[in-house]
């Protein structure tokens, strides 16, 4: 589809965001727009076709205080049940891993122990415990994470970590799977008079039907 | 699937944030759908890193927390609105607005229901203002209401009022699907289905010969 549309295959535009009008302003970036955070995206080589950037990290420079709302679907991906573990076993958190091409879902014992050893190799390299470690994963279901490739792309994609709009739109794309866009956006308000931010990123085109909980 | 990945530097309880995360999910991405398949990696992360300096919020019954609550449902809210925006084939947004109803929960089941329906949105794909269809989607929803207070728009073009179908411009009311179409603009559905307070939205897309070329090719 994306190709009867001629869009190139590495870099897909941004979605027209559709904000709701109210007392803030919308600002460029995504979730590097709001202080302390840094984001990259980069090709891992984890995408069976094409070069699009399929690897993305987001990381706070403090300990941030973390929820999560997860999938209710009781046939869950690996990188759920370990991030729900994640979120009852600590309240602050300091990055998210997210990979695209392989969804890591229903693929058993050996695709749960892969998501714990890239939140550990996220959490030593970044010097953090594995507990400050989300892992979400999109992509083709039944299919395990090409592992060797997104451990050995970490090092590279911890290079590229920046806090510039930049920085938040690469990893924005870099986590689309069959989406034509990118979708990202932020927000500024003021909270008690002092100027807050908040921003996002998210992806999802088919298979959408969330209940999340 | 559907990820997600928000960010703020307010300042914010654990607790709080929680429930304030809990709240704007139920209100953005648990309110969309595209083909009514709940992925199996759906999910969304949310991180406060607290550093804006801004004042501690402690409890939900403060005008901060409504404030923090107002701006994370707004930034979710379109997030989920450009997923259902960019669904597989879509060539328009759907938007559902249910009001009248109990309150926002029962709401909220109302527009989704009508947003999920498959029938609806191969109507809005083939330009046909059918309210039948959607009135057929708001009765199965599971949620008891009387028939006799049902009001359906589309756009500004009033189709069914008081449970009663009635005379419109059907010319317009296909143009109108069909501009939305052609730009990839929204469709609005307007739906009451009573008097009382409660109010909700759900998002969803047009459903199109390009949905199924897109999930026969992409393998599982």
């Amino acid at each position: 589809v994306r190709s009867d549309m001629g869009i190139d295959s590495n870099h897909i535009p941004a979605a027209p965001i559709l904000l709701p009008e109210g007392p803030w302003t919308q600002i460029a970036g995504g979730v590097t727009a709001a202080k302390g955070f840094k984001a990259a995206g980069i090709y891992g080589g984890l995408r069976a076709k094409g070069e699009k950037p399929d690897l993305a990290l987001v990381t706070c420079d403090v300990d941030a205080v973390s929820a999560g709302a997860f999938t209710k679907n009781i046939v869950a991906a690996a990188p759920i049940t370990y991030c729900r573990k994640v979120l009852d076993a600590s309240s602050l958190a300091r990055a998210v891993l997210i990979n695209a091409g392989q969804a890591n879902a229903a693929t058993g014992d050996a695709g749960y122990q892969d998501t714990i050893e890239c939140a550990n190799a996220v959490a030593e390299l970044l010097r953090l415990s594995p507990e400050a470690v989300f892992i979400q994963s999109t992509g083709v279901i039944g299919q395990r994470i090409k592992k060797e490739a997104l451990l050995n792309s970490l090092p590279k994609l911890m290079g590229s970590l920046s806090s510039t709009v930049e920085g938040g739109d690469s990893a924005a794309v870099a986590i689309t799977t069959t989406d034509l866009v990118s979708k990202s956006v932020a927000i500024e308000t003021k909270i008690g008079g002092t100027p807050i931010r908040i921003g996002g990123m998210a992806k999802g085109s088919g298979m959408i039907h969330p209940n999340m909980a | 699937t559907m990820l997600g990945v928000v960010t703020t530097d307010a300042l914010v309880t654990s607790d709080i944030w929680r429930e304030i995360v809990r709240i704007s999910v139920n209100r953005s991405f648990n309110q969309i759908t595209v083909d009514g398949d709940t992925s199996t990696n759906d999910c969304v992360i949310a991180l406060a890193s607290g550093i804006s300096g801004s004042t501690k919020i402690y409890s939900l019954d403060c005008y901060e927390a409504r404030q923090l609550q107002a701006c994370l449902d707004a930034v979710m809210q379109g997030l989920a609105k450009s997923i259902a925006w960019d669904g597989e084939g879509a060539t328009c947004l759907i938007e559902v607005t249910v009001s009248g109803a109990n309150n926002e929960a029962e709401a909220a089941k109302f527009a989704r229901s009508v947003a999920s329906s498959s029938l609806v949105k191969a109507a809005v794909y083939g330009r046909d203002p059918n309210w039948g269809r959607i009135a057929c989607a708001v009765g199965y929803a599971g949620i008891d209401f009387n028939p006799n207070d049902l009001n359906i728009s589309l756009g500004s073009i009033s189709l069914m009022n008081s449970g009663q179908p009635r005379q419109f411009d059907r010319a317009a009311a296909s143009s109108y699907l069909r501009q939305a179409g052609e730009t990839h603009g929204t469709v609005e559905i307007h739906i009451s289905v009573g008097a009382h307070q409660g109010s909700g939205k759900a998002w969803g897309c047009d459903l199109s010969y390009d949905y199924v070329k897109i999930n026969a090719e992409y393998t599982t």
